[in-house]
């Protein structure tokens, strides 16, 4: 998380981490079996992961506790079935759902994140928090890896300023827009997820004060460099697919 | 002449065809020793005749058909023979073959016991077939004697004998020898009644009731003839006089009776019916917050009784919980086991309740219909609706909501919303 502050205990309660092998993601609580995550925290090298590579902690708030917290146990990986990254250029349905072998037990620490209901919308400039243990700034442009979980509050941004910002980059390069994502950050950036964000959420607070998950840390164009956003996958247009594969496995 | 079973049928040769000419034939019937024979023709037809015997008496002699006018018929009753045997013989008669239009004859027979103890004396003055008691049985009879008494060699006639005679049926009758003669001279005669424990003798004297007595001026006194009865546990009591003791309740399940005389004076004797009933047990006391059944005014040996408890209640027997109880009335008159007791249940202590708590609305110590109600803590919530949730000890002992779908409280949490909060930076 670039330009943001250290998480107290309890106040991102949603929040999980991710170890695959040696990449370090997030994810968000939805129920008390289910992680929703990026499919691309979940896929290395085109393969998905098997249940007993992941390592998923949760009510942490410092890498540190999971020395002393053991793993859940993961029975199933569901990954979006029309996510297709081989190259890593294309991030379009970049969302898995992890099924836990037990039932969470909820308290202050473990909390689960509200999925997005009908009458909630993506507002431009509407204020969203977004969360994770990835890379982090020391208010300069130097990067250090955190081991506290950390938080930064960015605006949405409205979806045709999304593609301005990546006019002009080589298309070889560059990850395509789609309709199943949306972007968040400052034009003077400085404020930003980064790598390690993944899968972590971009949570939007409704009318009625709760926070929902609109959407999944999923790529940028480095962190918070000026001109650049965060991209999150679309959580709203998956609502079907996350209840589905819930309601039938 | 073939040995017949004891029931069967007999017919002429060829009945219903008609039978040969010039046949002159003979039949035996022989059962057992001990039956008569029931002989009922069941079809006679016969031109010349047939004659029924026994050992040469003749029986009947019947002849012609059941409508010819002059014929004698036997009809259907059945014809006894007076005893194990019985002859058929048909004659030959001024028969003419040219003209034979009769069939024969059909007979059915049967075996009948005979009932040798309701015959008459028989006339040669050997007097009757038992001296005493005549007991008939299939194909022959036994005789048996009075107490006192015992069977001959001969087996009919019985000699003076009463001694070491047990009776262990639940009732009878017992009476002096050669009652209601009076008894024979020097006479000592032991009755014993023993019945199983838990069962207790009465003895019901006749009226008719005399043994000699000796008159003092205490009253009669029993000095040479006697009727000693000898109870456990009790003094023995010596009976005479012509003043019946009526009704004695023993109290126990044993009695011995003594009857003596001496070979001087005459007791003309005694008879009594005894009969038991059951000892009895007290009747069971109250059970707090329980019942006992079967609710009776008295109750007797291997009686059972049950005791259930109130819903709510546990049988407690000695501090420990039981599962059921009953108890039976012994021979000694008590309940084999003390009546137990009936505590209230309780239904623990509810079980914790994760981000919520459980506080006490009624009732004592987790008793039976004490009411507990589950609350969740924000921004927990129960998936029952209301926050709160009533909880009731039951009798099965376990906590229940009136709400039967509720089987275990619980506290959901309300989506996306933390227990605490960002806390907002102010710096601008």
């Amino acid at each position: 998380i670039i330009g943001g502050n250290d998480a107290a205990e309890h106040t991102i309660p949603w929040q999980a981490l991710i170890n695959v092998g040696s990449s370090r993601g997030g994810g968000m609580i939805i129920a008390d079996r289910w992680i929703l995550t990026a499919a691309h925290v979940v896929v290395l090298n085109g393969q998905v992961q098997t249940p007993e590579a992941l390592f998923v902690y949760l009510g942490v708030t410092d890498v540190h506790q999971i020395i002393e917290n053991l793993s859940l146990n993961v029975t199933a990986v569901h990954v979006h079935s029309e996510y297709n990254n081989p190259n890593n250029l294309n991030f379009d349905h970049d969302i898995a759902l992890i099924k836990l072998k037990d039932p969470i037990t909820f308290q202050a620490a473990i909390m689960p994140l509200c999925l997005p209901s009908e009458d909630d919308t993506y507002d431009t400039g509407m204020m969203g928090m977004v969360s994770g243990f990835g890379i982090t700034d020391k208010g300069n442009q130097r990067r250090f890896l955190t081991n506290k979980l950390k938080y930064v509050h960015v605006p949405v941004v409205e979806q045709k300023k999304c593609s301005i910002s990546l006019k002009g980059k080589p298309s070889s390069r560059t990850p395509r827009l789609t309709n199943n994502m949306f972007c968040a950050g400052t034009p003077e950036g400085g404020k930003d997820s980064c790598n390690g964000d993944s899968g972590s959420g971009f949570t939007l607070q409704s009318e009625n004060g709760r926070f929902w998950a609109a959407g999944i840390v999923s790529w940028g164009l480095g962190c918070g460099q000026k001109g650049t956003y965060g991209f999150y996958t679309k959580v709203a247009n998956y609502v079907d697919w996350i209840n589905k594969i819930m309601r039938e496995n | 002449c073939v040995p017949l079973l004891d029931s069967g049928q007999i017919h002429s040769p060829q009945c219903p065809q008609l039978y040969p000419v010039n046949l002159q034939k003979q039949w035996e019937i022989s059962v057992p020793d001990g039956f008569q024979i029931n002989l009922t023709f069941t079809h006679v037809d016969i031109k010349s005749s047939i004659t029924v015997l026994h050992d040469e008496k003749v029986l009947g002699k019947f002849c012609g058909n059941e409508n010819s006018a002059d014929g004698r018929h036997p009809g259907y009753q059945p014809i006894l023979s007076p005893g194990s045997r019985l002859t058929l013989k048909i004659q030959l008669s001024d028969y003419n073959p040219d003209r034979n239009q009769n069939v024969g004859f059909s007979a059915q027979y049967q075996a009948i016991d005979i009932d040798e103890c309701s015959a008459p004396e028989p006339e040669d003055g050997s007097g009757p077939l038992c001296s005493q008691i005549c007991l008939n049985t299939l194909g022959s009879y036994l005789c048996a004697c009075h107490h006192g008494y015992e069977l001959r060699s001969d087996e009919r006639t019985c000699i003076l004998s009463c001694v070491g005679g047990v009776f262990d049926e639940l009732e009878g009758h017992l009476m002096s020898p050669g009652y209601p003669n009076p008894s024979p001279d020097a006479l000592s005669c032991q009755y014993i009644i023993s019945v199983e424990s838990g069962f207790t003798v009465s003895l019901n004297f006749s009226d008719k009731f005399h043994i000699e007595s000796v008159d003092t001026e205490e009253g009669p006194n029993c000095l040479y003839h006697w009727l000693e009865v000898i109870i456990p546990d009790r003094n023995p009591m010596k009976l005479c006089g012509g003043t019946s003791p009526g009704l004695i309740n023993t109290n126990s399940n044993i009695v011995k009776l003594g009857y003596n005389i001496d070979n001087q004076g005459q007791s003309n004797g005694w008879s009594l019916e005894y009969s038991t009933h059951r000892v009895t047990c007290p009747v069971p006391g109250e059970v707090a917050k329980g019942r006992v059944t079967p609710s009776l005014t008295e109750y007797f040996y291997r009686d059972y009784i049950f005791v259930r408890c109130d819903e709510g209640y546990k049988l407690m027997m000695n501090g420990a919980e039981i599962m059921g109880f009953s108890t039976m009335c012994q021979s000694n008159g008590e309940w084999h086991l003390p009546l137990p007791e009936c505590h209230i249940i309780d239904c623990g202590e509810p079980d914790p309740l994760l981000n919520g708590g459980v506080n006490f609305l009624s009732g004592f110590q987790n008793q039976y219909l004490s009411v507990v109600q589950y609350h969740c803590n924000e921004p927990f919530y129960s998936p029952y609706g209301g926050n709160n949730v009533s909880l009731t000890c039951e009798a099965d002992r376990q906590w229940r909501s009136n709400h039967d779908v509720i089987l275990r409280p619980a506290c959901l949490p309300v989506c996306g919303r933390p227990m605490k909060q960002i806390e907002n930076h102010f710096q601008r």
